[in-house]
């Protein structure tokens, strides 16, 4: 699933501002 | 209505309704001010036609850059809810995809008008006739039907986060690894939404209506699936070059 939503995972993984 | 459960306190469900509150309108897209601040102007007729006259793929793809920008403020509201990031990877994603468009109708309460039925979009508000030339005027018609009658219930923003959670914490989507873990979450957020509800003295009908509210957006969203495979069925290569990344990662 991780690597059909890559850039979901990456909004994911940015830190919070 | 299950009792509450006796491992969260008060000042539990306290703590959780500032969180999630706080994270609502640090990630809401427009804020109360803001929304205030607004002209409550909508499109003039000349407006309204220049839209029903864009080609359907261009309104098409207009919409779906509005909505993954909503989407994306809805992510960032996910992130800072208590316990949603120490899920493992694969039920954020799945709680995202699933839930993430009904959150962005439940917000857009916020930036309806239900007098005019209109609602805020490109920069005015926007009647169910702007959205003419997408070709799915059931479709539309239901999500304005939608927005008002979540208007008619008045929540406030603390009760509007809470819900946007609970709706988030889906429990039973399909696909979850760890489901348990999702179900204590989205059952905190439930007591915390009642203890607001109790505590704002809101009759006892709300938390009925919301639970209904709940099934007319799964079906908003799957009718947005199918009226996206229906056109993408005509226009695969529009959707493919010029629709957001993020939109075809959701929905494709």
């Amino acid at each position: 699933l991780k690597e059909k939503h890559k850039i979901l995972h990456q909004l994911l993984q940015n830190s919070t501002s | 209505n299950r009792d509450p459960s006796p491992t969260v306190s008060l000042a539990e469900l306290d703590h959780l309704v500032q969180i999630i509150s706080k994270s609502h309108l640090e990630t809401c897209q427009y804020l109360r001010e803001e929304l205030q601040q607004m002209s409550r102007q909508n499109f003039q007729q000349d407006e309204v036609e220049s839209y029903q006259s864009k080609p359907r793929e261009a309104m098409w793809q207009l919409c779906a850059v509005k909505i993954t920008e909503a989407i994306q403020y809805v992510v960032e509201f996910a992130k800072r809810i208590d316990g949603f990031m120490d899920l493992c990877q694969n039920d954020q994603i799945v709680l995202l995809k699933a839930g993430s468009l009904e959150v962005v109708f439940v917000r857009m309460c916020r930036v309806f008008d239900s007098q005019s039925n209109s609602v805020y979009f490109d920069g005015k508000f926007a009647g169910p006739d702007v959205f003419k030339g997408l070709g799915c005027d059931d479709l539309i018609s239901s999500v304005f039907d939608f927005a008002k009658s979540m208007c008619s219930l008045h929540l406030t923003e603390d009760e509007l986060a809470l819900f946007s959670a609970f709706v988030l914490l889906s429990a039973d989507r399909s696909w979850l690894q760890e489901k348990l873990q999702v179900e204590k979450l989205q059952q905190k957020t439930q007591l915390a939404l009642q203890h607001v509800l109790q505590k704002n003295q809101r009759e006892h009908g709300v938390l009925s209506k919301l639970r209904c509210k709940v099934s007319a957006l799964r079906s908003l969203c799957s009718r947005h699936t199918e009226k996206l495979s229906a056109f993408r069925a005509v226009y695969p290569d529009i959707v493919q070059t010029h629709f957001p990344p993020l939109y075809k990662e959701l929905f494709g």
